[in-house]
């Protein structure tokens, strides 16, 4: 939408009111990191700001477009609103985003087919001209996030939109992620350079290794190659697709003795959070004895040299392929990665080697689960997946499902299953959120489209027969067996039939060298019960904690108004909602004031103290003349009877 | 083949449901779909 006065700063205040789901506070957590991974949009808990975004569980999923100024911008997350890809979708609008489909330019691209549309609903297909809304020099964009399906508002079966080139009918109106187009206007349209969670990715496709530099303090170096003899056969940025091109790096381990160390260190780094998440892929074609250990080296006014630290020792990389691995940082001064090859005992014909490396300061997942072969099971009748057993931080054993068995939609639920600390945990499990991801394998982070979806485990919910979902799988589940043999107990799954299309799955690099990643991470997201607002994630390791004080605090006390209570210094506080002429005050925001009180407070003051000075002046006035009255007449009395007694 | 109920919960039943799918089934009239205009006209 074309005018300054629709932008917000860069740097958004919201407040999560409590009537939305905590699955849906922990996905809209989740949408605010993708926003700061790859723009420059930042988001912080409201503190008072004129204008915010209050999102809510209205019904249905909607945002206005822009920045109105109203002080209170409401956005609705509703039933089933719930997805990443969908609050990304409705912050668009709140950022001044309109549909893809109504830029002025849009009949060249697709055709609106009006007779199969719902009568009453053509304005859906309204277009912009360009003195309402700019697209910013970018084409147009089928894969845009804000752009609808072909069945949008559809009458009956067929197409609403057409696209012109036949191949972008069933890309349009993906709920993945942002688009590359979509990052080009948004950056444009907010001047972004740079964002806050991004720091570096490699895909080693230029010589100069993207500023990485060979220790001087080792016994030999890595090479930048594009083939080895003895793998791989290709690096794993263009799997080969590529031909003069696709580099990686490579440390023979077959030419040198047992022990030789080659230490790779990434450039000069600068964290902003405190925490962060490696990310590269590995290739082993040496011996299964090689390792590679993952160092940081830390510059302090104390040590310039930077002190090294051992992060992570890689073993056991598999032999003959590219493996996905990811290291969690905590780093909070100027930093370097250090890459360390290590020749191990055994016989080598080969080496290691390292691609596509992310560096972010994100949270990396809690467990990777790779698919090997998976064209093949894709094509396969009764595909059925199950993943191996995980245990999330707090401990509860879980286990993932893919159903592969529909031709058009690809299925994920999530189970919980017996696991080793079952008597000690809670049960029905409460609060503990499962979000899986779909990695899209691009290169560079900050360019994918992974698919991704989150669930909650609602220690309340209840199945037919009364029985809580969530309760203890040896309790309500049903007995299973692991391919080792090992029986356990299968809690029912949770999940979608509709995770995501055949077609999107074999689009971009979901599907790379034959491989799938599915990412894990299930984590107690109970706090966002509090009403207290959320605090930035910070350097500890627990990001995010308004603490069981903050809700006992914030339970006695009730703010009016709006307001929305907060703890500070252990103490609550009600935070008061303002708009630009008007907010409300006092200890529960029981106050109302307005600029209007401000200007009668000013006029009546001013009026106050004319009358009185007014006052004073006319009693000095009449004061001083009755002194003088005084003085006067009885010097004239004086006078006379000097007269008389001369005479 | 939809797998059976006594197995798993399906949060989508079966389909693929979109912003405007969504608000459609909840009888909403938003401003093509799903964009609510604070002021008459201010936002178009």
């Amino acid at each position: 939408i074309i005018g300054d006065e629709y932008r917000w700063p860069h740097i958004i205040p919201y407040v999560l009111e409590d009537s939305l789901d905590l699955n849906a506070k922990g996905v809209i957590l989740n949408a605010f990191e993708r926003y700061r991974l790859k723009t420059c949009i930042d988001f912080k808990p409201w503190s008072g700001e004129a204008n915010y975004v209050s999102v809510f569980k209205g019904s249905g999923c909607w945002s206005s477009v822009g920045n109105m100024h109203v002080g209170k911008q409401e956005l609705s997350i509703g039933e089933n609103c719930d997805r990443i890809a969908t609050v990304q979708h409705e912050f668009l609008h709140a950022l001044g985003f309109w549909h893809e489909q109504s830029r002025s330019d849009r009949d060249d691209y697709v055709t609106i087919v009006w007779d199969r549309i719902l009568s009453g609903r053509e304005h859906n297909f309204n277009i912009y001209n360009d003195s309402v809304s700019d697209s910013l020099n970018v084409p147009y964009d089928y894969s845009s996030v804000m752009h609808y399906s072909k069945t949008a508002f559809q009458n009956g079966t067929e197409p609403t939109i057409v696209t012109r080139i036949s191949d972008f009918e069933d890309v349009i109106g993906q709920r993945m992620d942002f688009s590359d187009y979509d990052l080009m206007k948004l950056n444009r349209l907010y001047n972004c350079s740079s964002s806050l969670s991004f720091m570096d990715a490699c895909d080693f496709e230029l010589e100069n290794i993207c500023g990485m530099i060979q220790s001087s303090g080792d016994t030999a170096d890595w090479q930048w190659l594009s083939q080895v003899l003895a793998g791989p056969e290709n690096d794993h940025s263009n799997m080969g697709q590529c031909k003069e091109s696709g580099f990686f790096m490579y440390f023979n381990t077959s030419s040198v003795k047992e022990g030789v160390t080659a230490m790779l260190e990434s450039r000069i780094l600068y964290p902003k959070r405190g925490f962060q998440c490696l990310e590269f892929y590995l290739y082993n074609s040496g011996s299964e004895n090689d390792q590679v250990n993952i160092y940081t080296r830390v510059y302090t006014a104390s040590n310039p040299e930077g002190v090294l630290t051992l992060q992570r020792e890689i073993k056991e990389i598999p032999i003959g392929s590219w493996q996905l691995y990811y290291v969690t940082l905590q780093v909070t001064e100027k930093f370097r990665v250090a890459f360390e090859g290590v020749r191990g005992p055994g016989s080598s014909l080969g080496g290691l080697s390292i691609d596509d490396i992310n560096l972010s300061e994100t949270r990396c997942p809690h467990h990777i689960w790779r698919i090997q072969n998976f064209t093949q099971l894709l094509g396969s009748q009764n595909a059925e997946i199950r993943s191996p057993p995980y245990y999330s931080p707090k401990g509860y054993a879980y286990q993932i499902y893919l159903n592969l068995n529909s031709s058009t939609n690809v299925g994920i639920y999530f189970h919980l299953i017996s696991g080793a600390n079952d008597d000690q945990l809670q049960w029905p499990c409460p609060w503990q959120q499962a979000t899986m991801t779909l990695l899209d394998q691009n290169p560079d982070i900050r360019q994918r489209m992974s698919n991704q979806r989150s669930i909650t485990t609602d220690p309340t919910m209840t199945n037919d027969d009364g029985s809580y979902f969530w309760d203890r799988p040896s309790k309500v589940g049903s007995v299973a067996i692991f391919p080792n043999g090992t029986q356990f107990s299968r809690g029912r799954g949770y999940g979608t039939s509709a995770f995501i299309t055949h077609k999107r799955l074999i689009s971009r690099e979901f599907i790379k060298g034959d491989d799938v990643y599915i990412l894990l991470t299930v984590e107690d997201i109970s706090h966002l019960n509090s009403t207290a607002i959320i605090p930035d994630p910070v350097p500890t390791s627990t990001a995010i904690v308004p603490t069981s004080a903050a809700h006992n605090a914030c339970s006695e006390v009730e703010c009016q108004n709006g307001g929305v209570c907060t703890v500070h210094e252990d103490r609550a506080e009600c935070k008061c909602p303002a708009g630009e002429d008007w907010w409300y005050m006092g200890k529960r925001c029981e106050k109302r004031g307005s600029t209007q009180d401000t200007i009668v407070i000013a006029v009546a003051s001013t009026v106050t103290v004319f009358a009185v000075m007014l006052v004073i002046t006319l009693v000095s006035v009449y004061c001083t003349r009755r002194k003088y009255r005084k003085r006067a007449s009885s010097k004239r009395a004086a006078l006379s009877l000097e007269n008389q007694h001369a005479f | 083949l939809p797998v059976p109920e006594m197995f798993v919960k399906d949060i989508d039943e079966g389909t693929e449901r979109d912003i405007f799918d969504i608000n459609e089934a909840l009888g909403l009239d938003l401003f093509e779909g799903d964009i609510r205009l604070l002021m008459q006209g201010k936002n178009s």
